[in-house]
């Protein structure tokens, strides 16, 4: 398995979306890209990323190999990577270390560096193909200041999505807040827009501690969609361009 | 009260 990606900052940024909920994963290549999947300790959230073949300059991959990855150990070998160096990423049949090449745009800089592999026995959900009641797409950076905001006054968030607007409301023990946001009518700016499709409208109750780990994925895309159905769970998508893949998570809804 | 499921629940193990 051999790729090579034009800007190491795509992979820094998803790194820094996923290391706090998940500690080791496995990443998964095969012919069609790069994907992983994985679970945070407790089991009700869960990432899903991918990468897809025609995103990357150069994409070899033979036979579909796992590779098993401690995220702090990947993060600390990312750390010695530029933002715009080119990543080549190779690893052999026997899938027990990955290599990291870094290359400065310039070509006179080069640094390679070789890691571990683990063996991860890690549980596979198959997500099936859900038409969801509500869609809100909205920016990530707005999402991102909701979720702090309403962070620190609760621990749970209620999200009521009519046609009219997507509400997020908290109740905690120093008082309540909310947040509403409404579609926008004049659009200055397509990734400032607040696009809501309604197919009924839902009321559901989120854990605000997983939204914030969500909101780390907001430098990789301006805009964000999450997707609800009635005890489902919540989707939150992170597009990296329409060529490229994405960054989705899942997480449980709180029931009464 | 206010229970939250692990999702195995929801999406199943592939």
């Amino acid at each position: 398995f051999e790729a090579r990606l034009t800007q190491a900052s795509l992979i820094k940024k998803i790194l820094e979306a996923i290391k706090d909920l998940v500690t080791d994963a496995n990443f998964d290549c095969s012919p069609e890209g790069l994907s992983l999947q994985a679970m945070d300790s407790s089991h009700v959230s869960l990432v899903s990323m991918v990468l897809h073949a025609q995103g990357f300059e150069m994409f070899r991959c033979q036979r579909a190999v796992s590779l098993g990855i401690n995220l702090a150990s990947l993060t600390k070998i990312l750390k010695c990577a530029g933002n715009d160096d080119s990543i080549t990423l190779r690893a052999d049949e026997k899938g027990d270390k990955a290599e990291f090449v870094f290359e400065s745009q310039s070509q006179d800089r080069l640094s390679e560096f070789e890691l571990k592999l683990m063996d991860i026995d890690s549980e596979h959900l198959g997500i099936p193909d859900t038409k969801y009641s509500a869609i809100v797409e909205m920016p990530s950076s707005e999402y991102r200041r909701i979720c702090s905001d309403l962070g620190v006054m609760g621990d749970t968030v209620r999200i009521s999505v009519s046609k009219e607007s997507v509400k997020f409301q908290v109740d905690g023990d120093i008082g309540k807040g909310s947040v509403c946001l409404h579609p926008s009518s004049v659009v200055d700016k397509p990734t400032e827009v607040v696009k809501i499709s309604l197919e009924e409208p839902v009321d559901m109750i989120f854990s605000i501690r997983y939204l914030n780990y969500f909101a780390k994925a907001a430098p990789l895309s301006d805009t964000v969609t999450l997707s609800l159905s009635k005890d489902f769970p919540l989707q939150i998508e992170f597009k990296f361009g329409e060529q490229m893949g994405y960054l989705r998570y899942y997480l449980a809804p709180k029931i009464d | 009260c206010v229970q939250q499921q692990e999702l195995k629940n929801y999406f199943g193990r592939k």
